[in-house]
């Protein structure tokens, strides 16, 4: 959950900008 | 849009024994408001979930590799579906005041798939504790019973105050911004505010004229 | 000058420094600041210090460091080497500021311009020499920005020393220039060097010479332009000719600010009588406390 509002609905190259970390 | 992010038991995405069985969101009456709502139906309505959703500005989701714009969060919490149906039962009763089969008073053209909500075993078992039944032959027939609901609905007021004080719940009086959640509970909370409380919390699913009988009860 | 800690994380803040001469410590020191990398809209800023007792001030001449912005970067590499060999008496510190934090210095809430940073960056680094124990008496800066002000700024802060701010101090002071040095071979091998962070595949490095106003650089911050996340780390989002392109390019994207920012700047402030008015919609079912406490709602249609 992201505390901002993408006005998009769509692909996101997520991997390559954001690395999961518990 | 065509996805949305929903929290609800696993056993929800079990296979249906037949197809068209299975998990099933559609709109029914909020007994409080008469309106529309959202909610679930596990596979053969064999539970009735509410659909809530935690809606706050500016938020949205990454799932895998997308971007979904809509942020809301969805929750299915399992209720009562006794309580979709005593709606039904006190409209019978004001409209009518009559012994009904219970597939007469719950009727809805605006909401058809309040139809479905007689498959739920459980709140069909459990009519007895707000109206009062005949049967006549191999049929039963009910009238509502205001007695036999505030009786009811008391216990469900008694059970809530007992998952506030054990989940630790603020219901403390005191005025503030409705995005101060107290983390600990205030030391003068008396046993009317937990049940007010519970009063309150339980009116959200029952008619208003039943929830200010319910307080002076 | 070893830069393996900031290559492994070139999106933080990063000190290096040389071992500080014990003639440094025993001795009224001189100490010259300078920065590199300052207009480009890619790569970090780099401040550097340089320092050494006044006794030494005229070996720094004989070295003509001076001029050091005519200079190749093989040149700087081979001056570099040169002072780096001076460690009898010759000290140098620098701070690396990333992309990364110049972007979100420059962006956070609070205002947090470019050259107040600078200002904080050269600050900390005097400060570094005085807590290693350098026997500071001389410091001398160059500035882009009125010169007044700033050497006000550092007396107060530091009101013990001698401190001189001139532009173009890196010609006319031999200290200032071998800062300058330091600070310029530090930004070339870091940009040289530079680790993407993010997994681009493989990234053309044909952005030109990195400044703003060049369409070379302009094309690569478009090319490399990710409609949701914006530009690699390696850019510096603040710059307005990076934000400009992320304005006409990117998806729009809203946070809990924005509604801030455009009330602001709306017709006036709200009557205190409207917060008690009662409100069109107070007649309507208002959800129970624990719902509202937490942000939930019935859901009416997906």
């Amino acid at each position: 959950l992201l505390p901002c509002e993408i006005q998009y609905d769509g692909h996101a190259a997520v991997d390559k900008y954001f690395t999961p970390t518990i | 849009p065509d996805q949305w992010v929903l929290i609800a038991r696993d056993s929800l995405l079990d296979l249906p024994k037949k197809p068209g069985d299975g998990a099933l969101f559609t709109r029914l009456r909020n007994p409080s408001t008469g309106e529309g709502a959202l909610f679930l139906f596990s596979s053969c309505a064999q539970q009735l979930f509410e659909i809530k959703v935690f809606k706050e500005d500016y938020h949205s989701w990454f799932v895998g590799q997308t971007v979904q714009h809509d942020g809301r969060l969805f929750f299915a919490t399992p209720m009562d579906a006794l309580f979709l149906i005593l709606y039904y039962l006190i409209k019978a009763e004001k409209e009518q005041g009559k012994f009904q089969p219970v597939d007469q008073v719950v009727v809805d053209e605006a909401f058809p798939s309040s139809c479905i909500l007689l498959q739920c075993t459980r709140a069909m078992q459990s009519l007895h504790h707000v109206t009062e039944e005949k049967e006549i032959g191999s049929k039963k027939f009910y009238k509502y019973n205001k007695e036999k609901t505030l009786k009811w609905l008391k216990k469900k007021v008694v059970q809530t105050v007992k998952a506030l004080k054990s989940n630790n719940i603020c219901v403390g009086g005191s005025v503030h911004s409705a995005t101060f959640i107290r983390s600990k509970q205030m030391l003068d909370v008396t046993e009317e505010d937990y049940t007010r409380y519970a009063h309150g919390l339980i009116s959200e699913y029952v008619p208003e004229e039943l929830s200010a009988d319910l307080l002076k009860y | 000058m070893e830069l393996e800690k900031f290559e492994r994380n070139n999106w933080g803040s990063c000190r290096l420094s040389s071992l500080v001469p014990p003639l440094c410590r025993n001795q009224h020191c001189c100490l010259g600041i300078d920065e590199a990398g300052r207009g480009p809209v890619l790569g970090p800023m780099v401040y550097g210090i340089c320092f050494c007792p006044l006794s030494n001030k005229q070996d720094l001449e004989e070295l003509k460091v001076a001029d050091s912005k005519t200079l190749s970067e093989a040149e700087r590499e081979r001056l570099f080497e040169k002072l780096d060999s001076l460690k009898e008496y010759l000290g140098w510190a620098l701070q690396i500021l990333s992309p990364n934090v110049i972007s979100t210095s420059m962006q956070q809430r609070v205002k947090y311009n470019l050259n107040a940073l600078s200002h904080d960056t050269a600050i900390a680094l005097i400060q570094y020499a005085l807590d290693s124990g350098v026997q500071l008496r001389e410091v001398f800066v160059d500035t882009v920005g009125p010169a007044e002000k700033y050497q006000e700024k550092l007396k107060q802060r530091f009101p013990e020393l001698e401190i001189t701010v001139k532009p173009k101090a890196d010609s006319l002071f031999p200290i200032v220039s071998a800062a300058s040095i330091c600070a310029k071979v530090a930004r070339d091998r870091a940009v040289k060097s530079w680790k993407f962070l993010e997994d681009l595949g493989d990234v053309n490095l044909d952005y030109g010479s990195g400044y703003p106003n060049d369409p070379k650089t302009k094309e690569w911050l478009a090319r490399n332009l990710d409609p949701v996340f914006g530009y690699p780390q390696f850019v510096r989002f603040s710059w307005s000719t990076a934000q400009t392109i992320v304005d006409s390019r990117a998806v729009p994207v809203r946070w809990d600010d924005c509604d801030g920012d455009e009330k602001s700047s709306s017709k006036g402030s709200q009557s205190m009588l409207s917060f008690f008015a009662r409100k069109k919609d107070d007649t309507k079912h208002q959800p129970h406390r624990f719902f509202q406490e937490r942000k939930l709602e019935t859901v009416k249609d997906l």
